[in-house]
């Protein structure tokens, strides 16, 4: 997956990522894709969340999944969600689960949909977020409605192991993730962080907005066989908006 | 010496313009009212899209099979009997989905825990 929140000039924010999920999970030789990755763009949706009679929140999903890996709280803030590898992964909080060592530890993409539906700012989002302890790890992708609101959380089991803020990063005015921590070197073979700052860096500041961003991850490698669609949001103007995607001909597997 | 590394390619570098706001369209709205029971919430989006979810579910069995001929059984026994543990209103909304598709419990919870198992 690849991840960014940017803002233009004026200080208004963005967030975009692309859903990358599939790897490894059966190739179609004839159609030269990944079978999951196949079977998933056919099973998005979009959800207005409602509460009280009105609109709380917006998601996209795959229909039949109640957690939610990106969505939009209008005024208040934005969050996706990227996998993060660990040794101490999933199965290690699942195992603790099961045998009851890690009874309040929440299931990731749960804590993320009870942050949309509990949390009314950016700052309530972020502490609960990086504090609340949880079955694996993840990076939690958060964007605000506001100049500079922007982070990146990498999570563990029990704690944050790394916050980067936008206005301190190296780039100033975005973010992007991947599914690597901030300042290290990605997999070689994996390398989407590197093409993804070039990318972000052609942009340029000025032209920040949904069409500059989706064009950055409509771009190889960011874009490649498993990512099934983009989503672009503004938590300021509430706009939200799922495209597909698919990588077709010669394109990177991952 | 490692080789070339991946090339990459920013189609910004081509003057392209691929956003078409449009698109955005052939993505279906659905309403997921939380003021009804948990029970109640997803039936429409599960009813709609039952096939989907069961296409999915098979090739993921059917790409575990070759290695674990019991998949399907192991599926069924042991997400079906993590389903009861699991919290509200998670627990009811997962449960509500398996009887709208018809699908067994153990692989609509397979499905909804399914980043946990990834990630190892």
């Amino acid at each position: 997956c690849t991840s960014v929140i940017a803002q233009d000039k004026d200080g208004h924010v963005f967030h975009a990522r692309n859903l990358d999920f599939g790897l490894f999970m059966g190739w179609d030789p004839v159609l030269h894709d990944w079978q999951i990755s196949q079977k998933l763009r056919k099973m998005i949706i979009n959800v207005n969340w409602l509460k009280d009679g009105k609109l709380l929140y917006k998601s996209n999903n795959f229909a039949g999944y109640i957690g939610i890996y990106n969505g939009l709280k209008p005024n208040a803030f934005s969050l996706t969600a990227d996998d993060r590898f660990q040794l101490v992964g999933g199965y290690y909080g699942i195992l603790k689960w099961v045998f009851g060592l890690e009874a309040d530890g929440k299931w990731m993409s749960w804590l993320a949909r009870e942050t949309l539906e509990t949390k009314t700012t950016y700052l309530d989002a972020k502490e609960h977020l990086m504090n609340t302890p949880m079955l694996s790890p993840v990076y939690f992708i958060l964007g605000g409605s506001k100049k500079d609101e922007g982070c990146i959380i990498a999570r563990s089991l029990d704690k944050t192991a790394l916050l980067t803020e936008m206005a301190t990063s190296p780039h100033g005015w975005y973010l992007l993730e991947t599914n690597y921590d901030q300042g290290t070197e990605d997999l070689y073979l994996d390398d989407r962080d590197t093409p993804g700052f070039r990318c972000m860096d052609k942009l340029t500041q000025k032209n920040v907005g949904f069409e500059g961003i989706f064009n950055v991850l409509s771009s190889r490698t960011n874009l490649n066989k498993l990512t099934t669609y983009t989503v672009l949001m503004s938590v300021e103007t509430s706009r939200f908006e799922t495209i597909l995607q698919s990588c077709p001909g010669e394109c990177y597997p991952w | 010496e490692l080789p070339a590394p991946f090339k990459d390619h920013c189609i910004l570098d081509d003057k392209q313009n691929l956003y078409d706001p449009s698109k955005q369209f052939d993505i279906k709205w659905y309403d997921v009212n939380l003021d009804l029971p948990p029970s109640e919430r997803w039936v429409q989006i599960a009813t709609a899209n039952k096939e989907h979810i069961a296409d999915l579910i098979g090739v993921l069995i059917n790409l575990i099979t070759p290695w674990f001929p019991n998949a399907i059984d192991f599926v069924d026994d042991v997400f079906g009997d993590l389903a009861p543990k699991l919290a509200q209103p998670y627990r009811d909304e997962i449960f509500s989905i398996a009887n709208a598709t018809g699908i067994p419990l153990g692989q609509i919870t397979m499905y909804n825990i399914f980043y946990e198992i990834f990630t190892v």
